[in-house]
C-alpha cells in the first residue's frame, strides 16, 4: 500500500545541490 | 552487504548540512587567503558533497562548491562578510571548485583546491540588460591605455606618494558615452608623486599600503576625458604586531567610500586605519 503523506506537509528536499545563496549563473 | 570490518565507511551528508557548511566556509576562506589578484569570492552553493573517515582520525569532506565575485580587491582587508556580491548587470564572474577539506579535533584545514572562474554568458547579461557593457580582455589596448592614463591622472593630482599599477583587475567597453571603464589595483611607491622622472626607479614601500581605482576614459575629439577615483587601503605591515594582554588589535574596515579626502591623513591614536578615496 502507499501511503499518502498528511496533507499540507512540505515536500521532501533533496539533499544536494545546496540553497542558492544568491543568484545562479 | 555490511562493510567489511575497518574498510572506509562513505558518508553522504546533505549540501546545506551545517558541519558542510563550515567545511566550504574554511574552503572559501582558503580561496580568497591564497589570492593575489582578481576579487574576493564567496559561498554561492554547495553542489555536492562526500565524507570519507581518514586514518588515524579525522573525515574528509569532499566538495564541490560554486563560487560568486565579489566586489572586494583581493589586496582589500574588509573581511569578506562586508564584501557585496557582484551583481549581474555588472557582468558577474562565478567560480567552480573542488576541494578535500580535513576535518580533525573540530578543525578545518584545506588538503587541496582545484577553481576554475568563468564570467556570465553575454546572453544571460543582456537578457537582464540589453544595455549594460560586457567584460573584455583585460590585455585589450583600449583597456592598458585608460588604466595608464588614469593612473597619470591620479597620481598628478596626488599630494603624496607615487603609486604604481599593480594589476587591471576588470574593464568594460561603455557604448554611450562611448569609453572604457576599467578598475586597477595600485601600490604605493617610496618615490612622490610629483617629484617622479624615472617610475621604474620607484620601490613598493615594505608596509605595504595598496588601492583600487576605477577610472572611466571616454574618447573626444580635442583628446580624452579622464574620470578616476581611487579607494586607498589602510596599511598592511608584513607581519602582525605583539599585542598588550587584554588589547585586540585594530580590525579591519569595510573600504566605505568617505565624503572627501584630498590627501592620506592618519587616523586619531586608538582608532582604526579608515580606507582614503582620492
Amino acid at each position: 500500500f502507499l501511503i499518502p503523506p498528511p496533507a499540507g506537509a512540505a515536500p521532501p528536499v533533496p539533499p544536494c545541490p545546496g540553497k542558492i545563496r544568491h543568484f545562479k549563473i | 552487504m555490511p562493510p567489511q570490518p575497518g574498510a572506509p565507511v562513505l558518508k553522504l551528508p546533505k549540501c546545506d548540512d551545517p558541519e558542510v557548511e563550515q567545511a566550504a566556509l574554511a574552503a572559501v576562506d582558503h580561496i580568497n587567503q591564497h589570492l593575489h589578484q582578481g576579487y574576493k569570492h564567496t559561498l554561492n552553493r554547495i553542489d555536492k558533497v562526500k565524507v570519507w573517515p581518514r586514518r588515524p582520525f579525522g573525515e574528509v569532506f569532499h566538495l564541490e562548491i560554486d563560487t560568486l565575485e565579489t566586489t572586494c580587491h583581493a589586496l582589500d582587508p574588509t573581511p569578506l562578510a562586508n564584501c557585496s556580491v557582484r551583481t549581474q548587470t555588472q557582468h558577474a564572474v562565478e567560480g567552480d571548485c573542488d576541494f578535500h577539506v580535513l576535518k580533525q579535533d573540530g578543525q578545518f584545514s584545506v588538503l587541496s583546491a582545484k577553481c576554475e572562474s568563468t564570467p556570465d554568458s553575454a546572453e544571460d547579461v543582456h537578457r537582464l540588460c540589453p544595455d549594460c557593457p560586457l567584460l573584455i580582455p583585460l590585455n585589450d589596448s583600449r583597456v592598458t591605455h585608460a588604466a595608464d592614463a588614469a593612473l597619470a591622472a591620479f597620481n598628478a593630482q596626488n599630494n603624496g606618494a607615487y603609486y604604481q599599477l599593480m594589476e587591471i583587475a576588470r574593464a568594460q567597453l561603455v557604448p554611450l558615452p562611448a569609453s572604457t571603464y576599467v578598475e586597477f589595483a595600485v601600490g604605493a611607491t617610496d618615490c612622490v608623486a610629483k617629484e617622479v622622472t624615472d617610475p621604474t626607479k620607484c620601490n613598493l614601500l615594505a608596509e605595504k599600503q595598496y588601492g583600487l581605482c576605477k577610472a572611466t576614459v571616454a574618447e573626444k575629439l580635442a583628446g580624452e576625458d579622464v574620470s578616476v577615483t581611487c579607494t586607498i587601503f589602510p596599511t598592511q605591515p608584513a607581519a602582525p604586531q605583539p599585542q598588550p594582554d587584554g588589547v585586540a588589535a585594530p580590525a579591519a574596515e569595510p573600504a566605505a567610500p568617505a565624503a572627501d579626502a584630498a590627501a592620506p591623513a592618519a587616523p586619531p591614536a586608538g582608532q582604526p586605519p579608515h580606507p582614503q578615496v582620492l
